[in-house]
């Protein structure tokens, strides 16, 4: 990846932008949503957060011209110079702008405004061109379908090289508490987890930013930075299960959820939790825990927990329902759960419950980082 | 204009109405300040080509082959590849 000379970057974390008109080439609403999803592009894998206004001087004003458009640099018809921006600054700065001459789409077909409207706001963030043919940050227009579109590594590294990692911002509001960097201490006598999950046969416990893997067969255990695995993923993950017949995990932090398949992301998320079937009052998960034998995921929010069917993709009925009465010996609530080898793990504190999922009933009140051979 | 390097079978004039526009406006060639003294060896046109080769991972030839030819007309963003 290259920034600019100097490297400009914009000094706050808060952002806004404006559509100053419109190409005739879409709808409104396509339009608007290109522009929005972009953003999205950055904004998921950096502090940075972009509001839209409709009036007045925005940071990253956004505009379709043809020919010469006022800034000394026209564009050329058709093909050739399809949008350019302007790197972080007062005035023009940060702004993108289209040339209207070419046909825009909101698929594959012609050119897409998604994919040349995330590039130019790597500029107007204050990257420049990347050498690597698979950056987005590439100077050469490349047609990918837009569903499936990803950033690379190349350009998280660059960006976050600008304004660092998706919780890097300094804490401006109570939800975005400052995170320790030293590494957990696993084989404390207070160690508590955010979530547990399997994954293709180990154990991974999440901390803050960090997430500890344990091989069931190996004592080792490696402590690891969440962002390694999953750069676009925000740390402080909150819940987690495993669908190990899909061979997908889901990632839940406050009101939105992820899906991977081993280090990969899955395309179409982050996804709302209301897509699950919860109701609005719902904000957050404390625990999520899949059981493959009978298909069912429960999902624990404060005393109560729900029941998912993950074959049907729908919340079954008459829940939620309270946990110490369902769960005998485990409750009122759970922070963090896993499933293996017929038992669910529900964790309490520094305390770890062995719970048999076939006689329905607690069978061990272990350490929390029992796991961990300490 | 300078005779460049230019592979056989390819018509000069039409290859540089591509070349000298992109090198102009990614590459910050000056057409207007090409130095009249030329010394042997420092031609700025073959140097921003070099330049825009080896930026695209091709083959540094500085001269107008093909490949050269046809990445300068893939479309693409207006922001320069070099900055002064």
């Amino acid at each position: 990846f290259n920034v600019f000379p100097r490297q400009p970057t914009w000094k706050k974390y808060d952002l806004t932008y404006r559509i100053m008109n419109y190409t005739p080439d879409m709808t409104r609403a396509d339009v608007d949503y290109a522009i929005e999803k972009a953003f999205k592009v950055w904004s998921n894998v950096t502090p940075l957060t972009f509001r839209r206004i409709y009036m007045g001087e925005a940071d990253i004003m956004i505009s379709f011209a043809s020919g010469v458009h006022g800034d000394f640099y026209p564009f050329d018809g058709r093909h050739g110079t399809l949008a350019h921006a302007y790197a972080p600054g007062p005035g023009i700065g940060g702004d993108a702008h289209f040339d209207e001459d070419e046909g825009w789409t909101a698929d594959i077909r012609g050119y897409n405004l998604f994919l040349v409207a995330a590039h130019e706001f790597g500029h107007s963030l204050g990257l420049d061109h990347s050498r690597d043919p698979q950056a987005l940050m590439y100077p050469n227009y490349k047609a990918v379908d837009p569903s499936r579109f990803r950033l690379s590594q190349d350009d998280v590294k660059g960006i976050q090289t600008l304004y660092g990692g998706p919780v890097n911002r300094p804490s401006k509001s109570p939800e975005l508490p400052s995170k320790p960097t030293t590494k957990p201490n696993v084989c404390s006598s207070s160690m508590t987890f955010d979530a547990i999950t399997t994954l293709r046969g180990e154990i991974i416990f999440f901390k803050d930013r960090f997430l500890m893997r344990k091989q069931l067969q190996n004592p080792k255990v490696s402590v690891d930075l969440l962002s390694l695995f999953w750069p676009s993923l925000p740390s402080g993950i909150q819940a987690a299960y495993e669908v190990e017949s899909k061979d997908q995990v889901f990632l839940f932090k406050d009101s939105k959820y992820w899906a991977v398949s081993g280090t990969n992301l899955l395309t179409g998320y982050p996804k709302n939790i209301q897509s699950l079937g919860f109701p609005s009052y719902v904000k957050k998960m404390d625990a999520a825990v899949h059981n493959p034998v009978t298909g069912k995921t429960y999902f624990f929010v404060g005393n109560n927990y729900w029941r998912y069917d993950e074959r049907s993709q729908s919340m079954d009925k008459n829940y939620p329902r309270q946990i110490a009465k369902a769960f005998l010996g485990v409750g009122p609530k759970v922070e963090a759960a896993f499933y293996y080898n017929r038992h669910y793990y529900f964790f309490q504190g520094a305390k770890q419950l062995e719970y048999d999922t076939f006689s329905n009933r607690v069978t061990q009140v272990l350490n929390s980082n029992s796991w961990f051979g300490c | 204009s300078y005779n460049l390097p230019v592979n056989h079978g390819t018509t000069l004039e039409k290859n540089l109405l591509v070349a000298e526009p992109y090198l102009e406006k990614f590459y910050g060639l000056k057409m207007k300040e090409l130095p009249l003294n030329k010394i042997k060896g420092n031609d700025p046109v073959v140097e921003k080509i070099e330049e825009m080769q080896e930026f695209f991972g091709l083959e540094v030839t500085g001269t107008l082959d093909s490949a050269t030819l046809e990445m300068m007309q893939k479309p693409r963003c207006g922001v320069p590849d070099v900055h002064d």
